[in-house]
């Protein structure tokens, strides 16, 4: 089962 | 800020809408930029409107302008596709824009006020990456393809070998995909498929929001499609004459 993974895994705040 | 045609406005606004309701437009010398994240934090979309794209274009002093998008598009939408647009912001008055409409031929001139809001900009840093495939093609091809397979399955899997690049969505009662190859015949670059890879890859999105991203073909007539394992996917669509470009970066399904 694919789960929807968020962008902040990736990317970080400023 | 003056645009020959409130048409491309019209596309940004359709393009970004609905992934995101409200959002800062920074404005400096070199443009108009904006960064915004869905509500989910799924997808992340960047839209630059270079100094090139306006007929006439100063910026003083650099400004935010909080935009809502519902009003801001119940305005455009008074505005014919081939009039003119200019929008101005007073750095003493703050609260507001003014947007102008005017259209040449009928002599007419429409005059809006758009309310300012006060947005607390989020601001995501996206690392410099080296991507393992990268994938340009039509716009009008890459929307359709994601149109039909989305119909299918909400995952869309995108495969990249020597093969070409295989689209793949599966469903309960179906299952579809569709192979493209790197084009040699066609003379025109707009109509090309190109395909670059190091290694073979393979990675699943959600259908409903490559759907959205599909939109933004009204803006450009070709895509590029950046890949690398285990990364969101960076989906961009440059506009013509160096007038900006349209950015969008979804985050993969992971086991």
């Amino acid at each position: 089962m694919l789960v929807q993974g968020v962008l902040a895994e990736f990317f970080y705040y400023t | 800020a003056r645009l020959p045609r409130s048409a491309v406005l019209k596309k940004i606004l359709d393009s970004v809408k609905d992934l995101v309701k409200e959002t800062n437009w920074d404005c400096n010398e070199e443009g108009m930029s904006m960064q915004a994240l869905d509500t989910g934090r799924i997808v992340l979309v960047e839209v630059m409107l270079r100094e090139a794209a306006f007929e006439s274009y100063a910026c003083e002093v650099p400004m935010t302008l909080g935009i809502d998008m519902e009003p801001f598009g119940k305005v455009l939408r008074c505005a014919g596709g081939d009039e003119k647009v200019t929008i101005k912001a007073s750095r003493n008055d703050q609260d507001h824009i003014e947007l102008v409409f005017e259209n040449e031929e009928k002599e007419r001139m429409s005059a809006f006020e758009l309310k300012l809001m006060d947005i607390d900009g989020e601001h995501m840093a996206v690392p410099d990456a080296e991507w393992g495939a990268e994938i340009s093609m039509p716009s009008s091809e890459f929307k359709k393809i994601v149109m039909d397979l989305a119909e299918i399955g909400s995952d869309l899997t995108i495969a990249v070998s020597k093969l070409g690049v295989t689209f793949t969505a599966q469903g309960n009662n179906c299952k579809g995909s569709m192979v493209l190859q790197p084009s040699t015949a066609v003379d025109k670059k707009s109509e090309q498929v190109a395909i670059s890879f190091t290694e073979p890859l393979e990675m699943t999105f959600a259908a409903p929001y490559m759907k959205m991203i599909t939109k933004a073909a009204a803006l450009s007539s070709t895509v590029t499609l950046s890949l690398d394992e285990a990364c969101p996917i960076c989906v961009r669509y440059e506009m013509e004459d160096n007038a900006g470009h349209i950015k969008y970066y979804l985050a993969p399904k992971e086991d």
